[in-house]
């Protein structure tokens, strides 16, 4: 039988405010219908809440005592051992393997070239109106453009009339497309920069989160009986020009509680943009035909914090920081095959409120780690399982540090399943 | 058995108080490992010392610890690590 084919889809900075996750407020239907067709981890948790350390750890199977990468600053080939990533992995099984967007943390982390050419088949793609992402261009309220946190734009006025995570669905479109008569199997990996601060996205997703709907989290103040050692005090947003303004004392504030609602609004639109993002690659691999051998997994690096515990931003060990999505959907396994014209991931608009309600797809409550993205994606391609790493395995290229989580897909054909069939 | 899967998190600190590299200590900087074992029905992290340039954690300096239940604490606002009734748990999971 064909290989399947692997689409991986990580988005940055994603807590599970989605609607598939139980949160009622969010409208993030694209996602929704992506878990409807899935099994759909509850309790998924990451193994270092920060960028790099996080993904060079789930990149390579490898937890953060392994990689040695607890901050941005080294690359785990040259720092701690040759470790072999998915990607190298499936390219070294004949894998046509492509990069979009944020998949590895780019600077030392990722050798200053996203793991190329151990990683990928072509050289990494990166948007570029990202290196607008921390300029001014956002509009405040004096008419004038500032480095903010929250960046509500027209994105008909920011320079190149595009956002990055709009030009990377384009690129993945467009490798999409390609792929689609290549007698290889690819693998490719989106990686999305919403909702990572600054909150700049589209004006219009602010529509769907009225201020006067905002409510604070419901544990808004630190914690008496948290150490202070276990405190993040959040130092990445009060560098924003809009913070800076508030003068917000360090290290416990508070943020006054009319911009904890902005934030908190921001955070939710920034979400329904990505989702939107999220839909038109899924409709996009549906129109080409792919999603009958394409297993599609959809995650994030870490979560963030919303004010539980006076705390914004991830740098923490709480379930608000280290909890993630996770869902895989294999094709004739947790959902049917799609028929011939059927489409499984049809464009849904988060402004329409009739955009429909999903099933709830296959879910379990059971704790996973990030670290099991490995040998699982291998395991659902049918390649070999590394096997588990020695302690110390820094001599191992290839071996696996978290649980192959395929017996959760041990799903026979859903044809047998007269339960699901029906 | 449910009960059994755990998930491990860690996060680095470079004080034992907050403080501008909070955050994101380099490496260097880190002087503390919190090490984070979370079940399906508690979370308990312990502050140890740590050592950067040999990359060994120590866990007999702990500096604080956390713990959390799920059942009854999900947001985990209510650290009970120092509470004595769950001595014997904190025995039981130090390493």
């Amino acid at each position: 039988t064909d290989a399947l084919n692997i689409l991986l889809i990580i988005v940055d900075d994603l807590r599970p405010s989605l609607g598939c996750y139980g949160d009622k407020l969010v409208r993030s239907p694209n996602i929704d219908q992506l878990a409807s067709h899935s099994i759909v981890f509850e309790n998924a948790f990451a193994q270092q809440a920060v960028c790099a350390p996080s993904r060079v750890s789930f990149l390579t199977g490898r937890r953060p005592d392994t990689t040695r990468l607890y901050d941005f600053n080294s690359y785990w080939r040259v720092h701690s051992g040759n470790f072999s990533t998915i990607p190298q992995y499936f390219k070294e099984n004949g894998y046509v393997t492509m990069s979009v967007g944020k998949v590895f943390h780019p600077g030392i982390s990722s050798n200053h070239s996203d793991d190329y050419p151990y990683s990928w088949s072509f050289p990494p793609y990166h948007p570029s109106s990202e290196k607008y992402e921390n300029t001014k261009t956002c509009k405040g309220q004096d008419g004038k453009l500032h480095a903010n946190l929250l960046c509500p734009v027209d994105v008909a006025d920011v320079p190149e009339g595009t956002l990055p995570d709009k030009q990377s669905t384009e690129e993945a479109i467009r490798l999409l497309e390609k792929m689609k008569t290549s007698v290889s199997p690819f693998f490719l990996a989106v990686g999305y920069h919403k909702p990572h601060i600054p909150f700049r996205y589209p004006k219009e997703f602010q529509k769907l989160y009225p201020l006067e709907n905002m409510t604070l989290a419901p544990d808004p103040h630190v914690p008496d009986s948290l150490p202070p050692v276990a405190y993040n005090p959040w130092m990445d947003i009060r560098e924003r020009e809009d913070v800076q303004a508030l003068n917000i004392s360090v290290p416990y504030g508070p943020i006054p509680v009319d911009f904890q609602r902005k934030i908190r609004q921001s955070y939710f639109a920034s979400v329904s943009y990505l989702d939107t993002q999220v839909g038109h690659l899924l409709s996009a691999l549906d129109d080409l035909r792919l999603a009958h051998n394409t297993i599609i997994a959809f995650t994030s690096d870490h979560g963030w914090a919303l004010g539980e515990h006076g705390e914004w931003a991830k740098y923490s060990n709480f379930d608000v920081t280290t909890r993630v999505p996770l869902m895989f959907y294999v094709p004739g396994k947790t959902a049917l095959l799609p028929a011939a014209g059927e489409k499984l991931f049809p464009y849904q608009d988060p402004f329409d409120p009739a955009s429909e309600l999903m099933g709830a797809g296959r879910r379990t409550e059971d704790l996973v780690e990030l670290v099991s993205l490995f040998p699982t994606l291998a395991g659902l391609a049918g390649m070999p399982v590394p096997p588990w790493c020695p302690i110390p395995s820094f001599h191992v290229e290839l071996c696996r540090e978290g649980h192959n989580l395929q017996r959760y897909l041990q799903l026979h054909d859903l044809e047998e399943d007269p339960y699901l069939f029906g | 058995n449910p009960r059994e899967l755990i998930a491990y998190s860690q996060y680095p600190r470079p004080a034992d108080f907050p403080q501008w590299n909070s955050d994101k200590p380099s490496l260097k900087d880190i002087k503390v490992m919190g090490y984070s074992i979370r079940t399906i029905d508690y979370r308990y992290t312990v502050w140890v010392g740590f050592n950067p340039t040999e990359f060994l954690a120590n866990f007999s300096d702990i500096h604080a610890g956390e713990l959390y239940f799920v059942d009854s604490d999900p947001l985990q606002d209510h650290n009970v690590y120092n509470d004595s009734q769950h001595g014997g748990l904190l025995l039981s999971l130090r390493p």
